[in-house]
């Protein structure tokens, strides 16, 4: 949408060779605009613009001989700047120790597919376990143990409400029967849920892990980033998978937690099925932000 | 924001980011202004519970209060829609039980034959709820499970048939399909029955919650919105301009996700979350 509305307005601007102060502060607007209706967090935005149309009514773009690419320039550098040029990776174990990986997020993000394709991901070399502790979702327990043998990966729960031992046990489980890397999938629960928050520090204290992975939604809209602070500064999270990346939504939830967080995409969902999953490349979302 | 005067220059920078912050979406949120703007003027109040009231109005002008529309004596369908994980299968447990214990007659139909534990998902809920469940196993067709459910609901003199049917997005054109598939055999099978056609949206959603009503209205015509999640810290603020622009209403809220988490929309105390 942003290429449209910026097709716009460049087209009045481009027919001038040289941008007026006015002109920057218009196409300022029209970026501001286009960034809230692609769900960029309203502070994140403000905080953009000022530094685009600063570089914007600089030398560079007023004096440039093409004014409105470089203006578009700016735009885009200063985009990419924020979400970072380089994939990041998962960091596990070496061989010989098991790894754990926690998976995190709201209601309904998307956490125990995402568990499944993870795991679909690591076996090519390793021997997963997927473990539910999620004792409050009607079937979750079931639901995680049908993927998992879809997938041809270990299970492990047990039939009780307690979430802490189930992780307990699994991490002894995991030893006895040798595998390599734990998948732990636990309940949606929202960062203001006191006792839930409590009982996540619980687990990540007695199981360790190497990745703790936030799950979140790519069409979540502005409280995604007091979200994700939240439980970034509760549990320390290693990174951020975007699930539904399928949808037609424009995902600007990516840029606001890489801003606000600093916090590394490190894959995304892109559908239903198990081999649906990527890892992401910043780049990719810049373009589709803009639309 | 309303301890402040209206020729305060905060005034307005501060309304438009409370209003943005709570997901109303840019366009919206320069409407209402603009529209306040121009009562404030009509009205020539300066400041305070004045100022609160009138705006407060503005909002109302665009919000209809609209509830499930029983009908006693025949068979009632409540069709189920939405995107991926937004708490359709846990709403209509809770919806389950609140028509229930208004002394309804209920019956569920699992039309989720996708989703891993969907149906067994689904069955707990009956099982709380305390309705009978007409399900068929995972991978069957869910045209097949509603022919099945309707001739039961109707042979059992059911008041209510809740149908749950598998997360989608409406980019999906296979996806879309199906569920105006679902729709036709409703409407073909049952020209007697009311039928209500609700789009469950997440509150946490943002923009693209719209898109979603407008395709989804498109496709299978909707009757009204369930928001979910209200318990967050979101505000699902995009219902405000789908009611404006697509005239549906918000029919239930939901605000947790115990069974009885679930509550009529109430429009006055949804503008007074906002603000
Ligand atoms: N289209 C699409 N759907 C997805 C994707 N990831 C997950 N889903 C769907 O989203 C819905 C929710 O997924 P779950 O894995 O149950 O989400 P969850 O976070 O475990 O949910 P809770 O345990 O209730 O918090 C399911 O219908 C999934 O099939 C994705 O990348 N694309
Ligand atoms: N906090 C909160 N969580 C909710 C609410 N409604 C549903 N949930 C949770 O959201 C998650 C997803 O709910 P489901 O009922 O499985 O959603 P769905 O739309 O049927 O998902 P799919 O069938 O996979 O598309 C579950 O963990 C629910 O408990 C609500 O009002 N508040
Ligand atoms: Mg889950
Ligand atoms: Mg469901």
């Amino acid at each position: 949408k942003i290429t449209s509305r910026f097709e716009g307005i460049f087209k009045t601007l481009s027919r001038q060779n040289r941008l007026s102060e006015k002109n920057i502060q218009d196409g300022v607007r029209e970026i501001k605009l286009a960034l809230l209706e692609a769900d960029v967090n309203y502070k994140v935005v403000k905080d953009f613009i000022k530094l685009v149309e600063e570089e914007a009514l600089g030398e560079k773009v007023l004096k440039s001989i093409s004014p409105t690419d470089q203006f578009i320039k700016v735009v885009h550098d200063k985009l990419v700047d924020i979400m970072g040029s380089h994939s990041d990776e998962i960091q596990l174990k070496k061989r010989g120790e098991i790894s754990v990986i926690l998976f995190v997020g709201l209601q309904g993000s998307g956490k125990t597919t995402t568990c499944a394709k993870l795991g679909n991901l690591l076996k090519v070399n390793q021997k997963v376990l997927l473990v539910s502790a999620d004792t409050y979702r009607p079937a979750a327990k079931d639901q995680l143990k049908i993927l998992a043998g879809q997938t041809g990966l270990g299970f492990f729960t047990e039939d009780h409400n307690d979430p802490i031992k189930i992780c307990k046990n699994a991490l002894k489980y995991a030893k006895d029967y040798e595998y390599h890397a734990i998948i732990l999938d636990t309940a949606g629960r929202l960062q203001v849920d006191e006792p839930l928050m409590v009982e996540l520090e619980k687990i990540k204290k007695i199981t360790e892990p190497d990745e703790i992975l936030f799950v979140s939604d790519a069409m979540a809209g502005q409280n995604v980033v007091d979200v994700v602070k939240s439980f970034d500064h509760r549990l320390n999270i290693n990174g951020i998978i975007l699930t539904k990346f399928d949808s037609d939504t424009r995902g600007g939830a990516a840029l606001s937690i890489k801003k606000t967080t600093g916090k590394s995409i490190k894959f995304i969902g892109t559908g239903e099925k198990i081999e649906n999953f990527e890892k992401f490349y910043p780049e990719r979302v810049a373009g589709r932000i803009l639309g | 924001i309303f301890t402040k005067k209206i020729n305060d220059p905060d005034f307005f920078d501060e309304m438009e980011e409370t209003l943005i912050m709570a997901d109303v979406g840019v366009e919206t949120t320069l409407e209402i202004i603009e529209h306040f703007k121009a009562y404030i003027k009509d009205k020539n109040i300066k400041d305070g519970e004045g100022l609160k009231n009138l705006f407060k109005q503005s909002l109302q002008d665009m919000i209809p209060q609209v509830t499930f529309d029983y009908k006693e004596n025949q068979l009632n369908v409540l069709f189920i829609v939405g995107v991926n994980g937004v708490g359709k299968t846990t709403t209509i447990g809770k919806l389950s039980h609140t028509l229930k214990n208004e002394g309804k007659k209920v019956m569920l139909a699992a039309c989720d034959t996708f989703r891993a534990a969907a149906i067994d998902q689904l069955s707990v809920w009956a099982d709380r709820a305390e309705v009978p469940i007409i399900k068929q196993q995972m991978g069957s067709d869910p045209g097949a499970v509603l022919h099945d459910a309707i001739d039961s609901a109707i042979s059992k003199q059911i008041d209510i048939l809740i149908v749950d049917t598998a997360g989608r997005f409406h980019n999906k054109a296979n996806l879309m399909a199906e569920i105006e598939k679902l729709n036709r055999i409703l409407n073909k099978k049952i020209e007697s029955a009311h039928k209500e056609t609700l789009l469950v949206l997440d509150a946490c959603t943002g923009q693209n919650a719209y898109v979603q009503a407008e395709s989804f209205h498109q496709s299978v015509q909707l009757d009204g919105i369930i928001l979910t999640k209200l318990d967050s810290t979101a505000k699902g603020g995009i219902v405000i301009h789908i009611a404006h622009q697509l005239k549906l209403p918000v029919k239930f809220v939901g605000i947790g996700e115990r069974i009885t988490d679930l509550l009529p929309f109430n429009r006055d105390e949804y503008i007074d979350s906002i603000l």
